[in-house]
């Protein structure tokens, strides 16, 4: 028999700040709730960074997944279009410039997280990040 | 009520995922 564990009946679950009243750190050191992050912090935030820098990732294309509650969403990121699928839990928030945040199921986001998602959809344009070059 | 005195503090770029390592032509 496969094995079982106490939590296995539970769904996975998401890392712990997209949850609604999670606090998180700009780059300058503001602290903000997750809820009320603008596409202006993002911004903001990569221009103060060393490391990183904002891309765009358009969405091309979502589909399901054979993995239960989870869906492949392939990207076209940065000017290059460079081609990225993920698989996500259909509930995984992505931040939508100008919008905010949207995940596949926003029912789902919002039962589970409380944060409160559009319905992420092809064409949306989400917030992702590069490493700078550092060579 | 007694409030926690540590709350967790998350980074902005643990919201945003990784998708492209870097753009090499």
């Amino acid at each position: 028999p496969p094995p079982a564990s106490p939590l296995s009946a539970t769904c996975p679950s998401l890392p712990p700040y997209f949850m609604k009243g999670s606090i998180i750190q700009l780059a300058d050191g503001k602290l903000k709730r997750v809820e009320d992050l603008k596409t202006e912090d993002f911004i903001q935030s990569a221009e103060i960074s060393s490391e990183l820098k904002i891309d765009s990732s358009t969405v091309e294309r979502i589909e399901g997944s054979q993995t239960p509650n989870s869906a492949i969403i392939q990207f076209a990121v940065g000017e290059h279009k460079a081609q990225v699928s993920v698989e996500v839990l259909v509930e995984y928030p992505f931040f939508v410039f100008g919008q905010g945040w949207s995940s596949c199921s926003p029912d789902r986001t919002t039962q589970l997280l409380e944060l409160s998602c559009a319905k992420l959809s092809v064409g949306d344009v989400c917030i992702s990040l590069t490493l700078k070059n550092s060579k | 009520n007694v409030e926690p005195r540590s709350v967790p503090v998350f980074p902005w770029h643990s919201l945003v995922p990784f998708l492209a390592p870097s753009q090499s032509d």
